[in-house]
């Protein structure tokens, strides 16, 4: 392995990232989760985290360009160079930058994840069996919109499970319009347009209106590449033109004919002859995930290997089942040291020895000595000092922040109050909880910890009782984060997995766990605490918090100190 | 079986071909990566560099060290690989 010159590297292990834009390769989903896949093979042998952003500026700044993008070292078209990046630093180092005159895949051809269907995002499978043909791409066939759709089984006709495809009729991404789709026609610079266009850029990008006219609305989104568009040539992005005619013959496929180099083309329009319009085929593609992982090995100050199994080997070569080579770890670890120790298992709180349900009154002989409330509140208890925890929840409008015994209030005007000690509001709890939640209707207040939980009713508490007789799995050993959710129904967390519970009848609808990421894509499926304020949804892990809005997107990322604990 | 086609070679346009001779290959691949000065002298000099060169890129993809621009360097030149300089100047 080899580092830069003077051992270039983060003097901080919390990384941050934040991408910039995206490739109409592939959907978004599919990006965000390659990119995090990438950041997770360095995490996993040092103590470095990586956090996205979604403003502001990162650390390390992820972009797709193309020829001349930015910086001094234009891209060269399809092949060739793919991708860069700058060892650590401010400003443009440490960013990473993916030359999309290149087709970003996972690595085995197209990588089509569907929406809306019946398949829930599942990709397509190609190929697959139609009406008795079979579709080695997605297709408008036993439609009349004009939408492309696939089957995410090999055979529709018997398991009728299909998705739809990446289209502009479908979705747009980046720009401001939401991801609303295109408008057809629409006006630019008082031009009617019936596709795509790359006109009025010099990035080579497709977009379109989403309105009916852009002169006077301004709203855009760049469109998603089909799965049939051909890449690079004089056409990028539009999708193949079958049958075409070039030389007096007619294709019905790609064909390599009239190149010396053997790649697949295809005419974009029924007549090559005529047109000249053409591109390249869907290939196999590059893995962004694969070039993303070398890619961030020299945004973390690793260089180039001359070891031809290591990823940091210049060389890009598709790897089915991917690990680190060892000299990538000694190379990152002769960096950032080795990752310390196991995950950090949260403390285990103090469990309470099984004290009465409802507290009794002292007989004379256990007469107890009051003991002062007020405490001394060390250092450690300063609630901006405190990087994570136990469980953040919306008391009677006020976000309470539940830490070791203590807890802090934030009143509606941001005013921070606390320290105040747990066991004297709510005497019954042990020392440490894991989450809470106040139920609206009944303004009943349930606080969960370890396998346990207790429900207050003003004073009253009741509990402490199995989380079990809620329904929740046996083996389930807490509940990280509550979310209400209306109609006496709470959403309850652990890790990956969500489940229903319905307040009334104190039980787990069915039909759950249903995973985190599948309902709530976007926030680490790791979050300690989850909770509902204002009306969003917030996940924290350490020190950030997700902020996901009604519309199920997350619409901010920030720090707890500072935006919600007012630090 | 029919005669093989004469295949007809097309000029398509906008794509970025690289009709660039194998020297001028090696020669942009080279300076692009860090092998040989962007400022290289030209003449004897040149040709010397340029094997030193060589021989630097055929160490650094484990190729056999012939200093010469022979095929399996001239492949390698043409691999997909990331845009990072291998040496640093």
């Amino acid at each position: 392995y080899q580092t830069f010159e003077g051992d270039l590297k983060w003097d901080h292990t919390d990384v941050t990232y934040r991408i910039l834009n995206y490739s109409p390769d592939m959907e978004a989903p599919l990006i965000d989760d390659a990119f995090a896949r990438a950041f997770k093979v360095w995490s996993e042998v040092t103590p470095l985290t990586f956090t996205r952003l979604y403003d502001g500026t990162a650390d390390i700044m992820i972009s797709f360009g193309r020829e001349n993008h930015g910086d001094p070292y234009p891209f060269d078209g399809k092949d060739g160079l793919l991708a860069h990046a700058y060892p650590p630093g401010e400003g443009i180092q440490g960013d990473a930058h993916f030359d999309d005159d290149e087709y970003w895949t996972l690595g085995s051809g197209p990588a089509i994840q569907t929406r809306y269907g019946n398949a829930e995002g599942a990709m397509c499978h190609f190929p697959f069996l139609f009406e008795g043909t079979s579709y080695s791409s997605c297709t408008t066939d036993g439609r009349t919109d004009g939408i492309p759709w696939c089957a995410t089984t090999a055979d529709y006709d018997k398991d009728k499970i299909f998705g739809f495809c990446p289209s502009e009729l479908l979705f747009t991404f980046d720009g401001n319009s939401n991801e609303a789709p295109c408008v057809f026609p629409f006006v630019f610079l008082g031009v009617k347009y019936d596709s795509c266009t790359t006109d009025g850029r010099t990035d080579g990008y497709r977009w379109c209106a989403t309105t009916a006219n852009f002169d006077t609305d301004k709203k855009y989104g760049f469109c998603p590449n089909r799965d049939t568009a051909v890449i690079g040539g004089n056409s990028e992005g539009e999708p193949c033109q079958f049958p075409f005619i070039f030389l007096d013959k007619t294709y019905t496929s790609c064909t390599s004919e009239g190149r010396g180099d053997g790649k697949l083309w295809c005419a974009t329009t029924s007549n090559y002859d005529t047109d000249k319009k053409w591109g390249f085929c869907p290939d196999k593609g590059y893995s962004l995930f694969l070039v993303a992982a070398h890619e961030f090995g020299h945004a973390l100050g690793l260089d180039h290997s001359k070891i031809k199994d290591a990823l940091m080997y210049p060389m890009y070569k598709y790897i089915e089942d991917f690990s680190l080579n060892q000299d990538d770890i000694e190379g990152i670890q002769y960096l950032y040291g080795p990752k310390t120790g196991p995950n950090p298992t949260p403390p285990k709180p103090k469990t309470t020895t099984s004290s009465p349900v409802v507290p009794t009154k002292p007989t004379p002989s256990e007469k107890t000595t009051t003991v002062s409330t007020t405490t001394h509140v060390g250092p450690s208890q300063d609630a901006c000092e405190i990087k994570e925890f136990d469980a953040i929840t919306e008391i009677q409008k006020e976000l309470h922040f539940f830490k070791d015994r203590h807890y802090w209030k934030i009143s509606s005007n941001g005013e921070r109050k606390g320290p105040f000690l747990i066991s004297e509001k709510w005497p019954a709890l042990p020392a440490t909880i894991n989450s809470a939640f106040e139920e609206p209707l009944t303004k009943k207040i349930y606080f969960f910890a370890d396998k346990q939980f207790w429900v207050y009713t003003g004073k009253e508490v009741l509990g402490p009782r199995k989380i079990e007789k809620l329904g929740l799995p046996s083996d389930l050993d807490r509940v990280e984060g509550t979310v209400q959710r209306g109609k006496g129904k709470v959403l309850l967390f652990n890790g990956e997995n969500f489940w229903k519970l319905d307040v009334k009848a104190q039980m787990i609808d069915s039909g759950y766990p249903r995973s985190t990421d599948s309902v709530f894509g976007g926030v680490p499926i790791d979050s300690h605490d989850v909770f509902l304020h204002k009306g969003f949804f917030y996940f924290c892990r350490e020190s950030f918090y997700w902020r996901m809005n009604a519309k199920r997107q997350v619409d901010r990322v920030g720090y707890v100190r500072h935006d919600l604990l007012k630090c | 079986w029919s005669a093989p086609l004469k295949s007809v070679f097309v000029t398509f346009p906008g794509d970025v071909i690289k009709n660039m001779t194998d020297n001028q290959l090696a020669e942009e691949y080279l300076k692009r990566y860090g092998y040989i000065d962007v400022l290289q002298k030209s003449g004897l000099q040149a040709v010397v560099s340029t094997s030193k060169a060589l021989m630097k890129l055929q160490q650094q993809l484990g190729l056999e060290e012939t200093g010469s621009l022979d095929q399996p360097t001239i492949d390698a030149m043409k691999q997909p690989r990331c845009g990072v300089p291998d040496i640093r100047n």
